[in-house]
């Protein structure tokens, strides 16, 4: 499965809709000091359900809805949009891709038909979205139906997507790694175990 | 799932020491359990040894030694583990030319089965993109997002 | 020392001022007493707007420009309080070329006054230096001083 | 008061004698990662007093000793000395050179003779030493005597160079400052007051 785009409307610095695609491979983002950049990973975490305002460097959730410029006034609302493409049809299983081990798998059931022990597969794209208004009020979206925030999160852990922890190293967290404790560095392991 | 985690930490730790001695060019590292007698809880400690060194605490380790350290303990885990992208945010900051080469080389090889978004100000890893956006702020305070096709 | 401090707080928000609007070419900053009502022992919080921006908390700032904002707080309370010498390491890190331009600028405006020692990776920042020191490691774990003299 | 020459000997990863001698102005140090300029630094830190192993990234004091390499044994002590020069005379009152404002002096006393507010002074050149033997013994030093740490102490508060926390900023901790507590700010102003 891989990320295939994301559009980004009213969140952080982003008053206006802005896109990109993703395709296999490399995807540089660069640009000076304070234009965006990681403001494009806080709105690719937070549509996969970051919970926590202050790992997106603000005070409140609300602090991610534009809060305007010289020019512009604040938007309403934030809206982030991430379309998945080669998504596992969720209850069937993941296949197993050469080079992909994974280790989820239940051991005790040996690989159906297809070579490589490829499995007989569904994938479709799915649209993953999330908004959220000044009111408080927030809402979680696939394909655009409004739906839970549970039914995102069953979505992404059949689809290899639910451990977050080192699937992103935000800016300046690369040291903590190593000074961290003991016990996070097991936290670490023990989450992809 | 104490084995799980046995087994996981098992390959983890070989992954680690070969990530480490890909992207060190030599030296030997692994990951020890601090309580051999309580394996169930006991934390993790990082042993790190760049090549010509003598083994010490690796918080005498310099910035970007550590950084190399830690990329390399994150690629293992995701050569266990792997996740269909990787969002990697200007970690090649600390790093010297030398080892944003071997950064690079070593991203390369892993980019078949993952997709890596990288933020970044420095060239070489610009290079290596296969896709570059530049985001700017011509209006103060309002992002823009410009596609800039490579290959 | 209660006048003492009010007096150094008043002066280092003066500087503040003053450094943060050079190094971002705009905007406002400040320095603010938490709790106006105990001023003898109220922690501190730091207000910075860059140019064309509206005012939010320090902590939305991107990694280039908490650094920028730090430099700006260093150097007020340095202007109120020189030191003979500073010792900064690495800190351009974080910087794109523009803001290394200005953080340079400022470094030269100070060094009448100062000895600057820096450590840097960046080539704008090495060109101000007026000496240069290369450490090498040739022999591995063995450093090696070398003197380049400039100008 | 300025910094003359610092002198390097079995501190950390310099085995061997090394040398930097400082001028005016800004003197840059460069190299590859893990070379040993942060090393520099901390050797500048450590003579001028640092009481912490902490500080300078290690567990125990002893860890600051050249540990060998693949090729070298262990030394058995580190050395630093740094040569201060135009150090006021201690008991002597600091001149008020134009643009450098030392709050600390006594305004009720006016300057003496001279114009500018300069005042007859006495300056002298200093080097204060530091040196860690393996047995935990160690030895600080003021032009090759041995002393008291507290007099080193009492020679940097004269001349200037008692605050520290200010006059060095360590690789990494420049975004400390912003994320640093309300009350740790104001020991940042309460040290320079
Ligand atoms: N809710 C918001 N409304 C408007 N602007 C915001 C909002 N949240 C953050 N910003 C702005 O976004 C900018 C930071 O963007 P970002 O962190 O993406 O920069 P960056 O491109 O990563 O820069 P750097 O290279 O310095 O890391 C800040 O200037 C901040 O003021
Ligand atoms: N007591 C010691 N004996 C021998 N080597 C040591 C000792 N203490 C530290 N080192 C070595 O010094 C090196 C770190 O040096 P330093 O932190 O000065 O590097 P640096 O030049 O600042 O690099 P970077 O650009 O990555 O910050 C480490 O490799 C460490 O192993
Ligand atoms: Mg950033
Ligand atoms: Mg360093």
């Amino acid at each position: 499965m891989r990320l295939s785009r994301l559009h980004i409307n009213g969140f952080k610095s982003f008053p206006d809709r802005a896109e990109l695609s993703f395709d296999d491979g490399v995807t540089a983002i660069v640009g000076p000091n304070g234009c965006g950049k990681s403001n494009v990973v806080d709105a690719i975490t937070w549509v996969l359900g970051e919970q926590s305002a202050k790992s997106l460097r603000g005070e409140r959730m609300e602090d991610i809805i534009f809060n305007g410029s010289d020019a512009r006034k604040p938007t309403q609302s934030a809206e982030v949009r991430l379309r998945l493409a080669n998504v596992a049809q969720v209850g069937m299983t993941v296949p197993v891709e050469p080079g992909l081990e994974i280790v989820d798998l239940d051991p005790a059931v040996p690989p159906a038909e297809g070579e490589n022990g490829q499995l007989p597969l569904v994938t479709r794209d799915v649209e993953i979205g999330r908004r959220l208004y000044r009111s408080g009020e927030s809402e979680y979206l696939i394909d655009g139906e409004v739906c839970r925030l549970r039914d995102v999160h069953d979505l992404l852990m059949d689809s290899g997507l639910g451990v977050k922890a080192y699937a992103v190293i935000e800016q300046g967290k690369i040291g903590q790694i190593l000074s961290s404790r003991p016990a996070e560095r097991r936290s670490l392991i023990e989450e992809a175990a | 799932t104490r084995e799980r985690f046995a087994e996981a930490f098992a390959q983890i730790n070989a992954n680690f020491e070969v990530t480490f001695t890909t992207l060190f060019g030599g030296g030997k590292a692994g990951l020890v359990l601090i309580d051999q007698e309580n394996q169930v809880e006991s934390g993790i400690d990082i042993i790190a040894q760049p090549p010509g060194k003598r083994l010490q605490n690796v918080q005498l380790l310099s910035g970007g030694e550590k950084a190399m350290t830690a990329m390399a303990l994150m690629f293992a885990i995701f050569k266990f583990r792997p996740s269909p992208f990787c969002l990697l945010d200007e970690i090649d900051a600390p790093l010297d030319d030398a080892n944003i080469g071997r950064f690079v080389e070593m991203l390369q090889g892993m980019q078949s089965h993952t997709q890596f978004i990288l933020i970044t100000h420095n060239r070489k890893t610009m290079e290596i993109a296969d896709r570059l956006y530049g985001v700017t702020m011509e209006e103060p305070g309002v992002s823009k997002l410009i596609s800039v096709q490579m290959n």
